[in-house]
């Protein structure tokens, strides 16, 4: 599941 | 980007404004944790590392610079212009007794064995606890300001926000991230009494006050 490569959230 | 999140960040940007408001216009730190606002500078500063090196969108970078900037005005506020007013013989939650498990923890739970990552997860977890020191110093004082009340219900409806954010983007992204979840999840819980004192009696006007 992707989502946590990059933290796109603050 | 969805109104949960967006909505989420402002909730978040609301808190700090309001906590920087209450320090500044009464002059005093009383009833704020200064361990609280400690470790939410830690969680600021190890979860926007990637602040130079990755640029996401000029939101998330301003948002990050103001999170950072705030988060040590409100500790310069805290601990040396209002140094005298701040309550240290209420605010005597052990920090060590949150950090050093959670530091351990991130290095055994995480999405990759990474120095940027471990932090990113450091970070999270930290702020899911960060605001103990500060419900448990409300706990002891038996009673909270009417803003410190109203900062404490925007922090906590913050997080409560990403967890809408997090269904959202799983159900129409595909994005899911259990380390976020789990701690967010953990985080907003630890409000619930709060969020009922908050509800059943600021709503109507009294004051914050434990029940003896």
């Amino acid at each position: 599941c992707k989502g946590h490569e990059t933290h796109d959230e603050l | 980007m969805n109104v949960f999140r967006l909505t989420g960040d402002i909730a978040h940007l609301l808190a700090i404004i309001l906590l920087l408001m209450k320090i500044w216009k009464t002059r005093s730190c009383a009833g704020v944790s200064g361990k609280s606002q400690m470790m939410f500078a830690l969680v600021f500063t190890t979860r926007y590392l990637d602040l130079i090196t990755n640029f996401i969108s000029l939101y998330n970078t301003t948002m990050k610079m103001i999170f950072i900037a705030s988060s040590y005005g409100t500790l310069y506020l805290m601990f040396l212009k209002f140094r005298a007013t701040y309550d240290s013989n209420h605010d005597t939650f052990r920090m060590e007794f949150l950090v050093v498990p959670v530091a351990g923890l991130s290095f055994l739970v995480n999405h990759d064995f990474s120095p940027l990552e471990i932090l990113w997860t450091f970070s999270i977890y930290l702020e899911s606890v960060a605001i103990l020191p500060q419900l448990f110093m409300i706990s002891k004082t038996g009673e909270a300001e009417t803003i410190t009340s109203h900062y404490l219900f925007a922090l906590g409806s913050y997080r409560a926000l990403y967890i809408l954010n997090w269904v959202y983007r799983f159900y129409f992204e595909g994005f899911f991230d259990l380390i976020a979840v789990v701690a967010g999840c953990v985080q907003t819980v630890l409000y619930c009494d709060f969020f009922y004192l908050y509800i059943t009696k600021v709503w109507k006007g009294k004051k914050l006050t434990l029940p003896a």
